[in-house]
């Protein structure tokens, strides 16, 4: 636990004195240490340290908190400040239907999504299309329709090899027969191919999403940074989901993606079944980077 | 990266910062960090490019050190199943190595025991297809071990070259699915004695130091005899790899860069340490 750790550091300055950059530079060396092993990355890990630098610095030693624990209280709440304030819902349009493209990398779990929020929306009271729109990947219209088939929801399929024309037929489908909401199920893609970054960046400017949410895989690592950045910067991405935090990973990634793209974190991905999806809570993030 | 400038501190922070962005994790660049001043005593380096020399050199022989014992099997087939957390490319990992396979005249099969998730079997049914091998499948919802025990009996009797079999994606913190993955791996030495005899554990490159805990927990259930690290088109190093080899000694088999049936390679330990410091 990371306030047991800093004790050690800070045994010294018990009860009494100021904080200062020098007394607190080996507490902030396992802070940083904690942050790397959760993930963080490295240049992200790097600004936050400052910051709690220059926010622990000048506080007075609290009486009745270990200096330790009085760190940690300025970790967390400074964590919990960057993964973000207040919980923004997913977009709604003033005239239907709604419009959600959901995008990332490989694997990342977002047909699996797509089951989710479908479900969550239909619970609402509100009509939901789902489009198949991944024509690359062997079976990936069949996973969606057996997604959709297991939420009760209906899946666009259109069996031919292009994903633009796809989207815009699913939404002159959902336009047509009044449909709240409408899904778009991209393929999965590499940040750095620019074909298929081309291919989200037509689709966008087709159907003018309301949501376009990056789906990023909780157990990623240092390259987050690099997906964030490069996702943000071709598309207007308006949310991001972090997957498979059902697992025991600490999930830096979120972090790393807030603190480049400002993005809101909108959901969490907490297992396979349609209904495994809870909105994001900074603090419990915050406690879990930490360990 | 460090040059020929004199090595000081910074540079050792440089190279201490290309570790952990490669996803090397702290702990291992530490024990890393701390060999290479040993060789800058004894080696007596003096320049920033003889120092990354020596790290590279470090990294590769932590790679090139896991031993990773396949067993050799007395009698056809050869039995090698495909294990890991969810989409980290178990499928089409698999389907490549059936292709390469059976394009080197062996005769093949493919198991598909992922009986859970929504078209995997399809998805499975087209990489077969795919590489010409043939499929044992069972209905949605079967029992994993039955669908690779049916397989391996099979294959046993009709003295195939080599069995692949696909299992689901599964977090190691489930213990029911990782009971069920153990279970899977005894009853494929009942259908034939002394399978499997290779246990890939399928990583995804962009996955961090969630990696080593993969391996230590899947190895705890199922023997892992190497690694298949995927998706290293992308811009993540994978460099978690170097972290598995050095603390539990399993050597990355293969390497998965792409979607295609032919982005499969054997894995090279030298030109992966070198690539962590591009
Ligand atoms: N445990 C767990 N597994 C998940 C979660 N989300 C998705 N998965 C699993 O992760 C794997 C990949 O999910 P998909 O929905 O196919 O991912 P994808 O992003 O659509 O993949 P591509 O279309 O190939 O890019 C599947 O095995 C899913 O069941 C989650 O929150 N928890
Ligand atoms: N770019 C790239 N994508 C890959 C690679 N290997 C697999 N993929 C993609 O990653 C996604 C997931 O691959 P799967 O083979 O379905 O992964 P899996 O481990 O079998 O997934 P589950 O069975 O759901 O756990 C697919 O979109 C694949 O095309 C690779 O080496 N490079
Ligand atoms: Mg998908
Ligand atoms: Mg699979």
């Amino acid at each position: 636990d990371l306030s047991q750790k800093l004790e050690g550091a800070f045994k010294k300055l018990r009860g009494r004195g100021v904080l200062t950059p020098e007394n607190i530079k080996e507490g902030l060396r396992e802070v940083r240490r904690a942050l790397l092993e959760a993930d963080v990355n490295f240049k992200v890990a790097k600004d936050f340290i400052k910051r709690v630098e220059e926010k622990a610095s000048g506080q007075e030693v609290l009486k009745g908190l270990n200096p330790g624990q009085q760190v940690v209280k300025i970790v967390h709440e400074e964590l919990v400040g960057l993964l973000g304030g207040e919980l923004v819902p997913l977009a709604k349009a003033d005239s239907p239907p709604t419009v959600l493209m959901v995008v990332g990398l490989q694997g990342a779990g977002k047909t699996t999504l797509c089951g989710k929020l479908a479900q969550r929306i239909k619970k609402s009271g509100r009509r939901v299309l789902l489009v198949a729109a991944d024509v690359y990947r062997p079976a990936a219209m069949d996973q969606l329709k057996v997604v959709g088939e297991g939420v009760g929801v209906e899946v666009f399929i259109q069996r031919i090899d292009d994903a633009v024309k796809i989207c815009r037929a699913g939404v002159e489908e959902a336009n047509n027969r009044g449909f709240d909401v409408v899904i778009l199920d991209t393929a999965g893609r590499l940040h750095i191919d620019d074909e298929l970054m081309g291919e989200l960046q037509q689709i966008e400017s087709d159907v003018k999403p309301h949501e376009t949410l990056l789906v990023v895989d909780g157990l990623t690592g240092q390259d987050a940074v690099n997906v964030a950045e490069s996702f943000n910067e071709k598309l207007g991405l308006t949310g991001a989901v972090l997957t498979k935090m059902d697992g025991d990973a600490r999930g830096g990634a979120a972090l790393s993606m807030r603190h480049v793209t400002g993005v809101p974190i909108k959901f969490v991905g907490v297992g396979e079944k349609s209904d495994a999806l809870e909105e994001f809570h900074p603090d419990r993030m915050a406690s879990r980077i930490l360990g | 990266l460090t040059g020929r400038k004199k090595i000081d501190e910074e540079t050792f922070e440089d190279l201490e910062e290309a570790l952990i962005m490669g996803d090397v994790g702290v702990g291992t660049s530490e024990r890393l960090l701390d060999r290479l001043r040993e060789r800058v005593k004894k080696d007596r380096i003096e320049t920033g490019e003889v120092l990354e020399e020596a790290l590279i050199e470090e990294v590769e022989q932590i790679l090139l050190g896991g031993e990773g014992a396949v067993t050799v099997p007395e009698a056809k087939p050869r039995v090698v199943v495909m294990v890991g957390v969810n989409g980290t490319g178990k499928t089409t990992s698999l389907g490549k190595l059936a292709h390469y396979h059976a394009s080197n005249g062996e005769r093949v099969m493919v198991a598909a025991a992922d009986t859970f998730r929504a078209a995997a079997v399809d998805q499975l049914r087209v990489w077969a297809d795919r590489a010409k091998v043939e499929i044992v499948s069972n209905e949605s919802g079967a029992d994993p071990a039955a669908v690779a025990f049916d397989a391996v009996s099979s294959a046993r009797s009709r003295e195939m070259d080599v069995v692949f079999v696909d299992t689901a994606g599964r977090l190691q913190t489930k213990v029911n699915l990782m009971e069920e993955l153990r279970k899977i791996g005894r009853v494929i030495g009942k259908a034939c004695p002394g399978a499997p005899h290779e246990v890939l554990l399928v990583l995804d490159a962009t996955t961090g130091q969630n990696a080593v805990i993969q391996a230590k927990q899947f190895g705890d259930v199922i023997d892992i005899t190497g690694l298949v690290l995927t998706k290293v088109d992308g811009t993540a190093k994978g460099g978690v790899v170097v972290a598995i080899s050095d603390e539990l000694g399993i050597p990355v088999r293969y390497l998965g860069l792409g979607e295609g049936i032919d982005d499969l390679q054997p894995f090279d330990a030298k030109a992966f340490a070198e690539a962590l410091f591009k």
